[in-house]
């Protein structure tokens, strides 16, 4: 969903 | 290898009461600066942050980052057989198929020692940006997860917003509509008691009840929380402990 979508760009995978 | 010992085992058992309904298997990744995990829960909409640093522990060694690949159930299980009050060792081995958990009673003689199996967990390692926050409300814990349940009750979200003069959470149901709103209050004597809010810019935003009820779950780790708030970002929910921290990060709903 575009809330998942909204996590996943706020919280950068290292 | 790691060895950490605790104080009081009510700390970890407090840790893992207040993650373990949003997080079932995570790594707890334990390195020079403590014990930390990091964990998205399974609708990715919800992230948990724990760090319990070394002051936390006494003594603590750890020579090298492990990572203890733990399902939190079964670590709840175990943390059932100490008393609050009991002094808890964590130790493991460089490459750990277990961790050791002993439980010493500090009135008797008293020595339970567990054995936990660990899990091999691929987690993914996400970034926390550092954010300026439009808000930061500090407030009583109970008071909030009074707020929350309460309007739990008749909605399943909450729009909270935050000006300088208080911080209202409001929802609207099909039996009707609640509100509550703390104004900033300074109790100089008790001051747990009171609701600080620093402020650059007033901020509305909505989230789901759900998830709040859930983290209020962190409520005996700390007498205060302290949300922090900003348009499209994340709000962030911190339980301060002694040495460390437990934070919540929540997404906004969508169309407010």
């Amino acid at each position: 969903t575009s809330t998942q979508a909204r996590m996943q760009d706020f919280f950068k995978a290292i | 290898m790691l060895e950490a010992r605790l104080e009081q085992a009510a700390v970890l058992k407090k840790v893992v009461d207040a993650i373990k309904d949003l997080v079932q298997d995570c790594n707890f990744d334990c390195n020079d600066s403590g014990i930390q995990l990091q964990a998205m829960d399974n609708s990715h909409v919800a992230l948990v942050a724990m760090h319990l640093k070394t002051d936390a522990f006494s003594p603590y060694r750890c020579d090298r980052n492990i990572a203890l690949g733990i399902n939190l159930a079964s670590l709840q299980k175990v943390l059932r057989a100490a008393q609050n009050d009991d002094l808890l060792t964590l130790k493991a081995e460089d490459a750990p198929d277990v961790l050791n958990l002993v439980f010493e009673s500090a009135e008797n003689d008293r020595i339970a020692e567990y054995d936990i199996k660990l899990m091999d967990i691929d987690q993914e390692h996400l970034g926390i940006p550092d954010t300026e926050y439009a808000a930061t409300v500090t407030m009583p814990s109970s008071e909030f997860q009074r707020i929350c349940r309460d309007l739990n009750a008749l909605s399943e979200s909450v729009s909270i917003e935050a000006a300088k003069e208080g911080i209202k959470f409001s929802c609207q149901g099909d039996i009707g509509s609640g509100a509550v709103t703390l104004r900033q209050n300074n109790n100089v004597e008790k001051p747990d008691l009171s609701t600080i809010i620093e402020l650059n810019e007033p901020v509305g935003l909505t989230f789901s009840l759900k998830y709040l009820v859930n983290f209020c779950k962190a409520s005996s780790l700390s007498n205060t929380v302290k949300l922090s708030l900003s348009a499209e970002v994340p709000l962030l929910i911190e339980y301060k402990m002694e040495s460390g921290y437990v934070r919540f990060y929540l997404a906004p709903k969508i169309g407010d």
